[in-house]
């Protein structure tokens, strides 16, 4: 599962 | 490829030298002024930073994650923007992270990463990505506080 990312970013990856 | 990417490219390998018997200082100053001078420098050296800390070699590993440091240092908020995004963050995460690279990441490379964070979210709090990757690795029981 990912956290949303915001414009011109990608999505927190979940460790 | 472009004459900025090379001369960072090569900058980068000479600072970040597992054969360096100390900081090769030149090297390093040089990467952070035209990662700054540079249009698109940025992009390309933070894009190269990720690369170089995720190395096999550990210490080349090492000496990248302290030419991040270093640059955090002396490059200016438009660098902290471009390490406080999630794209860059995640390449730190994987280097901790156990369903990524943790597994094969020496335990000094892995402290390095979280220190650096966890400094990080002090000294640059208006990034606050940085502090939500931290929390995340908190929640994670990636870091036991």
């Amino acid at each position: 599962p990912v956290i949303r990312g915001f414009s011109d970013d990608e999505p927190l990856v979940i460790a | 490829m472009d004459v900025v990417t090379t001369s960072l490219e090569a900058l980068i390998q000479r600072a970040t030298n597992s054969q360096n018997q100390k900081p090769d200082v030149a090297a390093i100053e040089a990467f952070c002024v035209l990662l700054t001078k540079e249009a698109e420098g940025i992009q390309i050296g933070t894009k190269l930073l990720a690369t170089h800390i995720q190395s096999l070699n550990e210490s080349e590993a090492l000496q990248a994650l302290s030419l991040l440091d270093t640059c955090m240092k002396k490059c200016g908020p438009l660098f902290h923007a471009e390490v406080g995004k999630f794209r860059f963050l995640n390449e730190m995460i994987k280097l901790v992270s156990p369903k990524y690279l943790g597994g094969r990441t020496t335990a000094t490379v892995r402290q390095k990463v979280l220190q650096l964070l966890y400094a990080w979210i002090r000294e640059y709090p208006r990034e606050l990505k940085i502090k939500e990757a931290y929390e995340m690795l908190k929640k994670q029981g990636v870091i036991e506080e």
